[in-house]
């Protein structure tokens, strides 16, 4: 594993756990997007489901279990949490994400390495998160201050994709390593996201 | 047919 690859990886856990922690220390999700937390939750579940049956490492099955269970967290507390659930801004979180759902869904199913259950969940897993931060960043536009660490969630989160294409080119150079054009090309276009809203963001 | 190479990424 490359340093790349490896910083992306903390960029994105810390991504997780500093939204985690700002819902559970304020006890309140203003300014979070339930519906791309519930895309999140969707992607690692259905990204994971390799957890026992190709074991890569140590490291990679604590790390899939960590972010499934932080994602559920979250997403348990934006909607049983008695104190939290209150404040979530069901009114502007308007998107409609089940569209994005069912996008993604019949992309795996036409673009995919191979028609097994495996890879389709995993091509499913891919184009969904590439596009994942739509209701949030809609959100984010809607509210007239960016919260400081809906801010930094979202920075932490656009550091773990320019990690993660920095880890694929490194990748390509010293190990010959292919990497699936299906991540690249999702994880353009997920970069470009999260480039398109700093731009405005820094404006701002 | 190569046995699918398993993912190794996050």
């Amino acid at each position: 594993m490359n340093a790349f690859r490896f910083l992306g990886d903390m960029t994105h856990l810390f991504s997780v756990l500093v939204l985690l922690l700002k819902i559970y220390a304020t006890k309140s999700c203003s300014g979070v997007s339930r519906k791309t937390q519930e895309l999140y939750m969707v992607v690692f579940l259905a990204r994971y489901m390799d957890l026992f049956t190709d074991y890569i490492s140590l490291y990679n099955s604590v790390m899939k279990v960590v972010f499934i269970t932080s994602s559920a967290a979250i997403v348990w507390c934006m909607r049983r949490h008695p104190q939290v659930r209150r404040t979530y801004d069901k009114e502007q979180d308007t998107f409609r994400h089940v569209v994005l759902v069912a996008a993604a869904f019949v992309l795996a199913l036409i673009f995919n390495e191979r028609f097994t259950f495996r890879e389709i969940c995993w091509a499913f897993s891919i184009y969904l998160e590439a596009v994942a931060i739509l209701p949030q960043l809609v959100l984010l536009q809607r509210g007239r201050n960016v919260d400081n660490l809906t801010g930094q969630y979202v920075f932490f989160l656009g550091a773990y994709r320019a990690f993660y294409i920095l880890n694929w080119i490194y990748r390509y150079f010293t190990e010959g390593h292919h990497s699936r054009w299906i991540s690249w090309l999702s994880g353009l276009v997920q970069t470009g996201l999260y480039a398109d809203f700093f731009y405005y963001y820094f404006l701002r | 047919t190569d046995k699918p190479k398993a993912h190794d990424e996050l």
